[in-house]
């Protein structure tokens, strides 16, 4: 109905401005909803403006700054929607260093109400879990896990 | 609601009974390109009743049966077991443990099971829906799809915000 | 043919006047996220010729130009020169050095020179072909784009033979 | 023409399966035409067996082995018809640190004939090139570019 959307586009927009300004110290951001459309209807434009920058659509940014806006967004979700579990797989891929540490930081205040299970090759991102499973092939052609010493 | 953890035997590259226990908190899944990292992600959203095939990066739901390798022969069956617990179910508001399985064989044949016994894939999505989870809650993001959340249209990304109303 | 050096003006958030000279063998750009690194390789596919804003990441072709920041206000032109040597030309074999540039106006007015003179869009694409550099060659993988060559239906992954034929 | 097309298949064939088993240290791939149709119309197929695996169709790869025979393909084609130089934005964003290394040291064999321009994040990556350049934003939206020692 139009109110429980309206409720929640609202609450989801003004987690996504806190925590875009908290993952990009600084900036801003805002989702929209498209002109002249009825708001049952309309679809959702996303602005940023990462710090310095000027105001633009999401798709001038960077292939890393993309993907921190992605999540910014998934997490502003989660502030009004929580998901019992996520898996993220490799959404750290495009992040260079002062980003994965940024992501990791805000991934350990969301993990108090939400279990991630956590795909990744960068060594910050393995630093920074409670649990560390490795999968190997030592058999050609068939996984197997193990569980690794953090 | 809690993800106690997972079992997989027969899925894709996971021949053998495979179980991954989930603590609360972060867990990171390591190692080699190809090794099967990004398999077990999709056992995951196998066994929440993703129906596509090709969001399990397939041609067909029989490309989730393990196909063999150079020294093992193909097998019949794909089965993954997800355990859950602290699902709010009954009226007294008591909660309890809850294990859903699906299975796929190679006929073609594939069947869902809620603890142990026989279901249909609406049990099981009523049994999620409970639980607040479900396919579109963005439980699960694959390998190289971080970014389909901005690149939706505008249109497609109302539906993300509709569900989680 | 060798690649000497590239010269970026107002392109992008090259505001001021950049050049980066080529050595042989391999140059490594690196950086944080945001800083301008993809913004090089589309001021390198813009002065090859390449006609389409959305393979520029921007919707249209004044997406180029210098749009300004927090401290600069936005630029009127967008200026690229890519500095060959050994291209082959004349018919006696000897090789020598080609200046290729393009520049974009606000107006959408478009200018082409080939070593300072005024020159069609057709005259780089000869030069371009002569010296085995073009736009379907290959010579520029776009972030992201790597498994493009792979994820081409199998129609499109001929004409990548055939270009190279 | 005909002939000419049949040329650069075969040649660009019989590379690409020397360098995807260089480059997976063993395992096969192929080039196919696909059946039934005029040579001048069909299109190509992409059979890869990693070792170990099974042979089938390069979509069932992981997020990585696809990216390795990508690069196969490349340079495979590279051989067939070098371009005096390419450029590389983050091609090894998917890679583990073994196909990190395998990549860098056949992109030295090709830097003979090409000159690589490599964007990365990748340390390892860096340490193989010739020359590093660094782009910063130190006045925030505008980009500078500095000659960085290796
Ligand atoms: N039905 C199947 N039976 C056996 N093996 C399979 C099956 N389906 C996929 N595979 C194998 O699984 C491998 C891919 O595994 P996966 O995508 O999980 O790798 P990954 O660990 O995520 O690697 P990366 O780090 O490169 O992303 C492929 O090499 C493929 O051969
Ligand atoms: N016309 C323009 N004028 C000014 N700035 C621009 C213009 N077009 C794009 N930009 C800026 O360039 C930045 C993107 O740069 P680029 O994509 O080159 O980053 P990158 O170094 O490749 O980063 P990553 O490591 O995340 O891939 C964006 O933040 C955008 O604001
Ligand atoms: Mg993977
Ligand atoms: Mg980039």
């Amino acid at each position: 109905s139009r109110e429980r959307f309206l409720e929640a586009f609202e609450a989801i927009r003004s987690s996504f401005q806190d925590v875009f300004r908290s993952l990009f110290h600084g900036g801003r951001a805002d989702l929209r909803l498209e002109e002249g459309e009825d708001v049952l209807e309309s679809g959702i434009e996303i602005l940023v403006q990462p710090p310095g920058k000027r105001l633009g659509n999401v798709h001038l940014l960077s292939g890393g700054e993309k993907a921190m806006a992605a999540i910014a967004l998934l997490f502003s979700i989660f502030r009004w929607h929580p998901s019992p579990f996520c898996l993220l797989d490799e959404v750290d891929a495009a992040l260079d260093d002062v980003n994965v540490n940024r992501f990791t930081k805000m991934l350990r205040d969301f993990a108090a109400q939400t279990q991630f299970i956590m795909i990744t090759h960068n060594k910050r991102s393995m630093e920074s879990a409670d649990l560390l499973y490795g999968v190997t092939m030592e058999e050609p052609g068939v996984s197997k896990l193990v569980s690794l010493r953090l | 609601v809690k993800l106690a953890k997972i079992r997989i035997s027969g899925f894709k590259s996971f021949s053998h009974d495979t179980e991954v226990v989930f603590p609360d908190g972060i867990t990171a899944v390591v190692g080699p390109n190809g090794c099967g990292k990004s398999n077990l992600g999709d056992a995951l959203n196998w066994v929440l009743g993703e129906q596509s095939p090709r969001m399990l990066r397939g041609s067909s739901m029989q490309d989730v049966i393990f196909g063999g390798s150079e020294s093992r022969k193909p097998q019949g069956m794909a089965e993954v077991s997800l355990h859950l617990s602290g699902v709010n179910g009954s009226p007294d508001g008591a909660t309890r443990d809850v294990v859903l399985t699906r299975r796929l064989f190679r006929s073609g044949e594939s069947e869902y099971l809620v603890n142990g016994a026989r279901a249909r894939l609406k049990d099981i999505q009523d049994v999620l829906r409970e639980a607040r989870i479900g396919a579109q809650t963005y439980a699960t993001i694959e390998q190289g799809r971080i970014e389909q959340i901005l690149n939706a249209k505008p249109k497609e990304r109302r539906l993300i915000i509709e569900e989680a109303a």
